[in-house]
C-alpha cells in the first residue's frame, strides 16, 4: 500500500459527508445506499465514525460530473478515468467526483459505485494507490461481487497505518451490554443463517458473523449493517443463487437482496400461506437441493416451494416425526453443505438431510466476540 | 530508430505512443514536453523508464516497451488519482 504524498490525514475521528449531486443511471436511494456501505467498510477497520450530512459544506463532498468541472483534473468521456478523490485537507480536501460519462450501477453491469467509492474513499482518508492487485486501492476497476466483496490485507494494513483499528468495545456498563449478552456460552441464539459464504447468528440486537470452519465470530449491531431491520430477529434463511436474505420477526418479515433492502417490505406472513393463528416464527431454513424452505413454529413445521411460491399442502407437521433426534423446538437453524446445523439452547445439532438423521451433536460455544 | 521504444512505428503506434506518453505524464510523473528538444536523445530512455515503473507498478512483465499487455493496462477505466507522486 501507500499513503498519499505528505501523508496528510484527518486529525479527528467524527467525519462529514455529503453527497451534492446525483447520476440519473441510479435511484437516489441506491446511490446513499452504496456510498454508506463504502464508508462503512472503512469504519469497520478504523475508529473513524461518518455522518452523512445534507446541506453546507461537509469534510467529504461527493459528487456526479462530465468532463471539466472545477478542479484540476477534468473527466475524460466513458471509459478511461472513471473516477478521483482528493486527500484529507480543507476544502477540496477529501472530496471525490465520480465520471457522469460512466454508467454507474449497483450490480456487475456498467461501473459498479459501491466498489468505486470504496477506492475514492481511500483516497478521501489518505490512501495512494497499491500495487497488490487484490487491493481495492489497485488503480484499475474490476467487479467483484459487493455482497462477499472484504479489504485485502493490503488494505486493512495501509489505512490502519494512518489511524490505527477499530476503538475496541467498553467494558460492559449495563446488563444487555455487547459482552455480557453475548459472552454467556449457553446464549440461546434467536435465529442463525447463512449470507455468502459466513454464517450469521442473531441474539438480541446483536448479530455476529464467522467462516463456517471457524470458531471466531465477529459482532456488530444489527441496525449499523441492515438500518432498516429490528432487533430482535427470531428466524432468518438465504436463498444464494438468488442472493436474498429473508428475516422473520413476530408476523413481518423483511427481504435483502445483494445486501441492500427491497422496497414494500416488511410484509405479512400470512402472505406466504400461514394460518391466522401463527404470530411468529421460531427458525427457518432454505433447502437448496429441494428448493423448498422449512419454517419452524412451535412443535410443528410448514414447507414452502420456492419456485411455485406456495406452501406445500399436508402441512403443518411434528418436528419430531420428520426429523428424528431434532425438537420438539428448535431457537434457531441455517443449512451448509448438505446439513441441516439446529440450535436447540447451548445444543447445535448436525443434521444430514439426506440421511435424515443427526451426524454430530455439541455444544456450541457461539460467544458472538468477547 | 523511433523515439520510443516501439518496433516499426505506423499511424496507430503514433497514437499509442501519444496515448502512452500522457499516460505516463498523468500517472507517473513523466514529463514530455518539458524535456528540450536537444535532450530528446535522452527521452527514449525517460519513456523507458517510466514504462519500467509502470510496468512495475501494476504487476506487469517489465520490459521497458510499449507491447501489448502494457497497452491494455493503460486503456483500462481506473481511477484519475496518480499512482506514483513526484
Amino acid at each position: 500500500f501507500r499513503t498519499l504524498a505528505g501523508r496528510p490525514v484527518w486529525r479527528k475521528r467524527f467525519l462529514t459527508y455529503r453527497i451534492n449531486s446525483y447520476t440519473p443511471d441510479m435511484k437516489p436511494a441506491d446511490v446513499d445506499y452504496a456510498i454508506q456501505k463504502a464508508f462503512q467498510v472503512w469504519s469497520d477497520v478504523t475508529p473513524l465514525k461518518f455522518r452523512k450530512i445534507h446541506s453546507g459544506e461537509a469534510d467529504i463532498m461527493i459528487g456526479f460530473a462530465s468532463g471539466a468541472h472545477g478542479d484540476f483534473n477534468p473527466f475524460d468521456g466513458r471509459g478511461g478515468i472513471i473516477a478521483h478523490a482528493f486527500g484529507p485537507g480543507p476544502g477540496i480536501g477529501g472530496d471525490t467526483h465520480f465520471d457522469e460519462a460512466e454508467t454507474w450501477t449497483a450490480n456487475y453491469r456498467g461501473t459498479n459505485l459501491f466498489l468505486v467509492a470504496v477506492h475514492e474513499l481511500g483516497h478521501s482518508l489518505g490512501l495512494g494507490h497499491s500495487s497488490d492487485p487484490k487491493a481495492i486501492m489497485f488503480p484499475t476497476y474490476s467487479y467483484v461481487d459487493p455482497n462477499t466483496f472484504r479489504l485485502s490485507s493490503d488494505d486493512v494494513r495501509g489505512i490502519q497505518s494512518l489511524y490505527g483499528g477499530p476503538e475496541r468495545r467498553q467494558p460492559p456498563s449495563h446488563p444487555d451490554s455487547t459482552e455480557s449478552a453475548t459472552c454467556n456460552p449457553i446464549l440461546s441464539l434467536d435465529a442463525a443463517t447463512t449470507v455468502g459464504n459466513k454464517i450469521i447468528f442473531f441474539k438480541d440486537r446483536y448479530f455476529g458473523w464467522r467462516n463456517p470452519e471457524s470458531p471466531k465470530s465477529n459482532i456488530s449491531l444489527i441496525s449499523s449493517f441492515w438500518p432498516n431491520l429490528p432487533s430482535g430477529i427470531q428466524a432468518a434463511y438465504e436463498i444464494g443463487d438468488r442472493n436474498q436474505v429473508f428475516f422473520f420477526k413476530d408476523d413481518k418479515y423483511w427481504v435483502i437482496s445483494n445486501l441492500r433492502p427491497q422496497r414494500l417490505y416488511p410484509k405479512n406472513v400470512r402472505s406466504l400461506g400461514f394460518p391466522n393463528f401463527v404470530e411468529k416464527i421460531d427458525a427457518a431454513v432454505f433447502n437448496p437441493l429441494l428448493y423448498k424452505t422449512y419454517f419452524f413454529v412451535g412443535s410443528q413445521y410448514w414447507r414452502y416451494d420456492e419456485r411455485r411460491q406456495l406452501m406445500d399442502p399436508g402441512y403443518p407437521k411434528f418436528i419430531t416425526k420428520a426429523f428424528p433426534g431434532i425438537g420438539p423446538k428448535i431457537d434457531a437453524v441455517y443449512y451448509n453443505n448438505r446439513h441441516y446445523y439446529f440450535f436447540q439452547g447451548s445444543v447445535v445439532s448436525e443434521y444430514d438431510v439426506l440421511s435424515h438423521r443427526v451426524t454430530k451433536r455439541l455444544k456450541h460455544d457461539i460467544k458472538l466476540g468477547c | 530508430s523511433g523515439a520510443v521504444p516501439l518496433t516499426n512505428s505506423t499511424g496507430s503506434e503514433e497514437n499509442d505512443v501519444l496515448f502512452a506518453e500522457r499516460y505516463l505524464e498523468t500517472f507517473y510523473g513523466f514529463v514530455m514536453d518539458g524535456v528540450p528538444v536537444t535532450k530528446m536523445k535522452v527521452s527514449p530512455n525517460l519513456m523507458k523508464n517510466k514504462l519500467q515503473e509502470m510496468q512495475q507498478f501494476l504487476g506487469l512483465k517489465v520490459t521497458g516497451r510499449l507491447d501489448a499487455s502494457t497497452l491494455d493496462m493503460m486503456h483500462m477505466p481506473r481511477c484519475g488519482v496518480p499512482d506514483v507522486h513526484e
